[in-house]
């Protein structure tokens, strides 16, 4: 895993930005926020709500901020 | 094809369950993914 | 808190029922699991894309499951 993703999860997420997280940069990350996404937590809620479906996770990043493979994967 | 935008979560889900297309609960943050997963199911 | 939330906190949720959640017994955790909220993660995850937010919390637990004032304080 990525520093981020290490230097993330070392912490608790309190109400740290969703650029926090590994594979959201400025641009992922920007419209998430535009999405209501501005959380990192927010993003967790969802992961929960697709009951931890990595795949329907990955589809739903695709299709909210445009995140490619390798972002969907970080 | 009906819209699927003017169903109840209910029918959504029932209509997920049909085409065999693993869901969670629909919500608000989750409803949209699942009409677009509906849609190419059906195309 | 009741004894039943403090069991609750004593451990990761993990894979728990949404029944072993406070304030939801059997007629609220039947109504939930028929809507998807089969396990108390699914529920944490809906209360986290809410922002946290006890006021939308709240009457989302009413709409969906009927929880009253009470049950939704628990």
């Amino acid at each position: 895993t990525s520093q981020k993703h290490k230097d993330f999860v070392a912490e608790p997420m309190g109400e740290k930005s969703v650029m926090a997280l590994a594979g959201i940069g400025e641009v992922l990350g920007r419209r998430l926020e535009e999405k209501g996404f501005e959380r990192a937590y927010v993003v967790l809620g969802q992961f929960l709500v697709l009951r931890k479906d990595e795949e329907l996770f990955r589809e739903w990043l695709k299709d909210t901020c445009g995140a490619n493979i390798k972002q969907q994967g970080d | 094809m009906s819209s699927l935008s003017g169903k109840s979560d209910k029918e959504i889900s029932q209509l997920l369950d049909e085409y065999g297309i693993k869901h969670g609960p629909i919500v608000e943050s989750t409803r949209k993914l699942y009409e677009k997963k509906l849609n190419e199911a059906m195309t």
